[in-house]
């Protein structure tokens, strides 16, 4: 028998860079 | 055969590796590999916080810090905003309509087995933004 094993789970914005361009109001 | 490199190439995130689960925002499982155009677009639509940005690839030059690393310049959303990163060559992009793209996309099939084609000038990437940055 396999015991299930835990699998970790990502969020997924994890894969997407943050380029947050500076903004001005 | 090529020759070895002796460089220990530097940690990527665990997520990109073939057969990670990821998340969506609606709960849904996917595998990295199986990632799809959509599934971001949906997941950020569901989002409170984030949106997507179209990021298009103006310059790719390799880093004088280390060859493993290149620098890309993006031109980042409606305001054309230029952002650039120092990556690693290997780094996974997610390209609009086409799916992930790297600076070396052997090196990422090799170290990921993640399926990868070469990132190129004018590729346009799916980047994130916070949906209320003022």
């Amino acid at each position: 028998n396999v015991e299930p094993r835990s699998v970790p789970v990502f969020p997924w914005h994890s894969l997407v860079p943050f380029l947050a361009p500076t903004q001005s109001d | 055969p090529p020759p070895s490199s002796t460089v220990a190439p530097p940690a990527l995130p665990p997520y990109f590796i073939k057969g990670s689960i990821i998340q969506l925002a609606d709960g849904e499982l996917k595998r990295v590999e199986d990632l799809k155009t959509e599934d971001f677009i949906q997941s950020a639509e569901i989002s409170s916080e984030l949106k997507i940005d179209s990021s298009t690839v103006e310059r790719i030059e390799g880093s004088h810090t280390s060859p493993n690393f290149a620098v890309v310049q993006f031109s980042v959303g409606e305001h054309r905003a230029q952002v650039s990163v120092e990556v690693l060559v290997e780094y996974p992009f997610f390209v609009f309509g086409q799916g992930w793209s790297s600076c070396c996309p052997d090196r990422t099939t090799q170290l990921l087995e993640l399926p990868c084609t070469k990132l190129s000038v004018g590729d346009v990437c799916i980047s994130l933004t916070l949906k209320n940055l003022k």
